[in-house]
């Protein structure tokens, strides 16, 4: 499998 | 001064099995309007915001916003020495420093625990995350949480092919929802049919879809949101491949625990 999206893709994050 | 009351110790109980598998510390915070608790995974593909307001205590005073970030892990060990009758007191004083007591008091045994944890990790500002709009998901699916937690279990124990992380392939077409693991030696289907009987009307399975979707999750986070599920009867999943797909669960009117859970790529 590739990699899975990361939160950060979504929503901004400190 | 903040001194949330509940009784509802099995609920938190469930809650804290169900968030520790997945999630290492949380964002705790404390309004006027109730807890909003929020976590995300060490891989940051998995993100879990539990509402829970005010009326859902049985007493609560919280005079100022409280924010404070926990270790999921030793709250839960904490709640496992509790018995589900337990009076929960929360308790940080006005000069708190960089702790919480939670208190945990049988009225039949006489007994009261008491844990004071620290605070971990920032302790800052929560998470930005925008509410959901149910139109822009390709297709979303309500059933009973007691069919989403068998499923779950069905793809867990035959999902597991050994040498990779098991996941979950969720297809959504023709009114129908099709659950796909693939184990070591076979694979495991499940497709459910949309059902809205006179005989059980609180129990449907509803399937809105405006366009067929297919996407892939990790099973380990489909298992953490199935046991977070018996919080509710009924548990709604939106899929989009645009997305995170959201697992929500409403607990009556008195708030919600949502799982934000990215698909993997194909």
């Amino acid at each position: 499998w590739k990699t899975q999206l990361r939160m950060e893709a979504f929503y901004s994050f400190n | 001064m903040l001194e949330p009351r509940l009784v509802q110790t099995t609920f938190f109980k469930n809650v804290l099995e169900a968030l520790s598998d997945l999630f290492i510390e949380a964002h705790f915070e404390f309004s006027r309007t109730g807890l909003e608790l929020q976590a995300i995974d060490t891989s940051r593909v998995a993100l879990v915001a539990l509402v829970l307001r005010a009326e859902a205590f049985n007493h609560y005073l919280c005079d100022r916003g409280l924010s404070m970030g926990l270790n999921l892990a030793d709250m839960a060990k904490a709640f496992r020495c509790a018995n589900n009758d337990d009076i929960i007191t929360i308790k940080a004083e006005e000069d708190w420093t960089d702790t919480v007591t939670f208190t945990f008091e049988s009225p039949e045994d006489g007994e009261i625990l008491e844990f004071d944890f620290d605070f971990v990790g920032s302790n800052g500002v929560p998470l930005e995350i925008p509410e959901y709009q149910e139109s822009e998901y390709q297709a979303i699916v309500r059933m009973p949480s007691a069919k989403f937690m068998r499923i779950c279990k069905k793809l867990s124990s035959f999902g597991d092919s050994g040498d990779r992380d098991p996941v979950v392939i969720i297809s959504v077409y023709k009114e129908r929802v099709r659950s796909f693991a693939r184990g070591k030696t076979g694979t495991s289907t499940t497709v459910c049919l949309q059902t809205q009987t006179v005989d059980k009307p609180k129990e449907p399975t509803l399937i809105e879809m405006k366009e067929e979707v297919s996407l892939i999750f990790d099973l380990k986070y489909m298992n953490s949101f199935s046991k977070a599920s018996t919080l509710s009867d009924q548990v709604t999943i939106n899929l989009s491949s645009e997305l995170p797909a959201v697992f929500e669960c409403k607990i009556a009117e008195l708030g919600y625990i949502r799982y934000y859970i990215s698909p993997r790529k194909e």
